[in-house]
């Protein structure tokens, strides 16, 4: 297989740990992401992970999830596609 | 810091390591592992016992790629290792591919990465505190290491802090209207015989604080005033003497931010300020109380959120005075949501440390207001309220019945 695009492998990143769920990608549109899911995505991890929320795949951003890490979810149980249980 | 939502319900956890690493001695990982079980077992009574067979609480093994669990490890770097929190059984994976060193700055630390996986195995979620042992990110070796204090309150938040005695021993902060000391009081005041129905029978209808500050148990035509573990010299009273205009036999009572106290029994209320009916009562509860039932088990009100519950058999009502209606339409509940709790209680007490006690026949359970579940303690809950609130003697100061 090609090199994978940055995109991707951050796309692979934030599905993997939490901040995109699963469902993420909309049918309705062809499979693709819409922007303010993938934005938001990036922003609830930069914001955990300490960085400048930008929303962006900036330098610091990539780097950091280019780091050894435990591989339990950061986001777990809570977001809209979860019934969060008192 | 963050919690998953489980927690195991006992402090006595075993382990196995069913599959070592490639690179390391047996001996070394078992010491290893022990050292990092410890930095858990230093803040709190929780303890680890090593097995090499049969059931344990945590399964701990080395291994690669995909390894049966449907998460694969990926190899060299990236992912390290994962660990499965105790409603999902609390097991610990390790990526075998990994270079898993002892006290060296080569390699992956397996001693930072174990204490890390068993803060899952033990309920906790990743924190945002970037120095906080449970940050998602390896930071590479730390010759000298120590839990942040954000960890510390993490771990304690699920498994209350470290008792005195070296973690086998009494929590000080373990029952009573005041917590119970181990020690025996420097003064204690002469005792002078009592009539002990109480002890006979620790059943009671009702349990509050007064606007005062005192704890006041009601059973039958009585009422009895609480010291920090037992009952006051003088008592029990009868209940028309210091509470004119109040029947006996009450259903429940709570003493309201407003200060007056109000008595529950049958269908009607009472409301007291001090030791004196505050107006034209005893009104209808469906009155004064819309939407709660008569005939009530207890109330009280939670420290958690300053509302008033009711409890009344296998249900409670929230009745918030400042809403309308004071009783939302979600009400009744199951008293099942207070995990930990039976039904059909007899008295309820909120108190100021944090805890909230039921009480049911001659037992009472002690609930921690921030877990929102039944506390876990040693002895566990429930316990005999003879021995621990009401000073009897040669009772029990446990229950036979296992905490399930």
């Amino acid at each position: 297989t090609g090199p994978v695009s940055t995109t991707t492998q951050a796309e692979i990143y934030l599905s993997q740990f939490g901040y995109l769920p699963a469902s993420a990608r909309n049918p309705s549109l062809g499979g693709l992401l819409d922007a303010s899911t993938w934005t938001k995505a990036v922003q609830d991890f930069q914001s955990f992970a300490g960085l400048n929320v930008t929303g962006e795949l900036d330098e610091e951003t990539m780097q950091l999830m280019s780091l050894p890490r435990c591989g339990v979810r950061d986001k777990v149980g809570f977001g809209s596609d979860n019934r969060s249980k008192r | 810091y963050a919690l998953q939502g489980s927690r195991w319900r006992v402090k006595g956890l075993t382990y196995k390591i069913s599959k070592y690493p490639k690179r390391l001695k047996r001996a070394d990982v078992d010491a290893e592992i022990l050292r990092a079980f410890s930095v858990w077992s230093e803040f709190t009574d929780l303890t680890f016992t090593p097995k090499t067979s049969g059931p344990v609480h945590i399964e701990i093994k080395f291994v690669e790629s995909e390894h049966g669990d449907g998460d694969a490890f990926d190899g060299m770097g990236g992912t390290l290792a994962h660990a499965f929190f105790p409603v999902f059984g609390g097991d610990a994976h390790f990526d075998d591919a990994e270079l898993w060193t002892i006290g060296s700055p080569r390699g992956t630390n397996l001693f930072q990465v174990a204490a890390h996986e068993f803060g899952h195995s033990l309920g906790l979620s990743h924190s945002d505190v970037r120095s906080a042992l449970m940050a998602p990110f390896y930071r590479g070796f730390e010759p000298v290491f120590k839990l942040d204090s954000d960890d510390v309150l993490a771990i304690q938040a699920l498994y209350g802090k470290r008792s005195t005695q070296g973690g086998n021993g009494l929590n000080p902060t373990s029952g009573g209207a005041y917590p119970k000391t181990t020690q025996k009081p420097i003064f204690s005041p002469p005792k002078t015989p009592r009539d002990d129905q109480l002890c006979r029978d620790p059943k009671i209808d009702a349990l509050f604080n007064s606007a005062d500050g005192e704890t006041y148990a009601f059973k039958g035509n009585k009422y009895y005033r609480l010291t920090e573990n037992s009952v006051a010299d003088g008592y029990p009273k009868s209940i028309s003497d210091g509470w004119p205009g109040l029947p006996g036999d009450i259903d429940a009572a709570f003493t309201y931010k407003n200060g007056k106290t109000y008595f529950f029994k049958g269908t009607k209320y009472w409301r007291f300020n001090g030791r004196s009916v505050d107006g034209d009562y005893p009104k209808e509860i469906s009155e004064g109380f819309t939407g709660v039932p008569d005939h009530l088990d207890a109330a009280m009100v939670w420290g958690g959120n300053g509302k008033i519950y009711f409890f009344k058999g296998s249900k409670f009502w929230r009745f918030d005075p400042l809403k309308r209606p004071p009783v939302k339409s979600s009400y009744p509940k199951p008293i099942s949501n207070w995990e930990g709790l039976p039904n059909s209680l007899d008295a309820a007490l909120q108190y100021t440390n944090g805890y909230t006690y039921f009480f049911k026949g001659d037992k009472y359970y002690r609930f921690n207001d921030r877990t929102f579940a039944v506390d876990y303690a040693d002895p566990p809950f429930p316990r005999p309220s003879g021995h621990w609130w009401f000073g009897c003697k040669n009772t029990p100061s446990t229950t036979d019945e296992e905490n399930t």
